[in-house]
């Protein structure tokens, strides 16, 4: 796992809200659908830290902004059309989460054939580790592992990504390590 | 040398990497047509700083072979120094936009230095 410089992490609240952009957003995926793969990435973390995250409908007086946006929308880092860059955020209390809405993003790989599909809880989860305060990890089963093929699927946090969020904020006291690698280790045999 | 299928997408799809993989097992000391764009590709990445010219050439130099001695160590790849398939599909796979490593004198990326490792 690695830091920002500095290990910038949230420190205003133990709670945080996150809004999706009503403007800025995608049309062939209904918007319960995105809502409810964001609330599982998010619940991931919130698992094992001692941070909760707040869905609001307020986008601008969010914690954390997510939206949909393509080529360049504003923020110097452009996105790119299909594949290629599929979504970035920023550290520490900034709180932007953008996806490059070019992507043929995907919540259900069954009923989404498209080959160059890309799975939203993946990357959203991946994200919101940058937004807490993660950088990119080297451990390639991480979350926190830059790279992702299309139709692939990697949403559950590793010990890596854990250990790293663990760092910054404490642990959850509902988190049991032992049950937690219990879990990895079927993850790996599957 | 397989590469993942999804390079061989359909004319509409504007996957710029993909053109990468024309790069495979090119080597040091090679000048290879349009490599400039993959020493975009590795700056962008936090891998490769801007020459003092302020463009990169298509030429597999120096800088250009300890750039991707960085990449392939960075991301778990086989160090090779070499434009290999386990690199070039690493390369093109889709990714995150944040850049990986260290501050490159373009002022405009994030950077990461503090890096933690576990050894079990």
């Amino acid at each position: 796992y690695a830091f920002f410089n500095g290990q910038p992490r949230w420190i205003r609240s133990s709670t945080l809200t996150y809004a999706l952009s009503p403007d800025y957003t995608i049309e062939y995926l209904t918007p319960s659908e995105i809502r409810k793969v964001i609330r599982r990435s998010f619940s991931r973390w919130s698992a094992v830290i001692p941070l909760n995250f707040t869905e609001s409908s307020d986008y601008e007086s969010s914690d954390i902004r997510i939206g949909f946006f393509r080529g360049d929308h504003g923020d110097g880092e452009a996105f790119d059309g299909v594949l290629g860059v599929l979504a970035h955020a920023f550290s520490p209390e900034n709180g932007r989460l953008h996806l490059d809405a070019a992507e043929r993003w995907a919540v259900d790989f069954e009923k989404e054939k498209s080959k160059v599909a890309v799975d939203l809880e993946s990357v959203v989860t991946h994200e919101i580790g940058h937004v807490l305060g993660l950088a990119h990890s080297t451990v390639k089963e991480s979350v926190m592992y830059p790279s992702l093929s299309p139709r692939g699927k990697k949403v559950d946090l590793r010990i890596d990504d854990v250990e790293g969020i663990q760092v910054l904020y404490g642990t959850n006291p509902n988190f049991k390590l032992k049950s937690f690698l219990e879990s990895e280790k079927s993850i790996d045999s599957g | 040398r397989t590469l993942p299928d999804f390079t061989t997408l359909d004319a509409d799809n504007n996957y710029g990497w993909r053109n990468f993989a024309r790069f495979l097992d090119a080597g040091k000391g090679t000048e290879v047509n349009g490599m400039s764009e993959l020493k975009k590709y590795l700056n962008r990445f936090g891998y490769l700083p801007i020459p003092p010219q302020n463009n990169f050439s298509d030429f597999f130099d120096d800088q250009f072979l300890s750039a991707l001695i960085l990449y392939q160590n960075r991301l778990g790849l086989s160090v090779t120094g070499k434009l290999d398939s386990e690199t070039i599909a690493s390369i093109i796979s889709p990714r995150c936009g944040m850049s990986d490593l260290i501050k490159i004198n373009n002022n405009t990326t994030t950077t990461t230095t503090t890096i933690h490792s576990t050894r079990r």
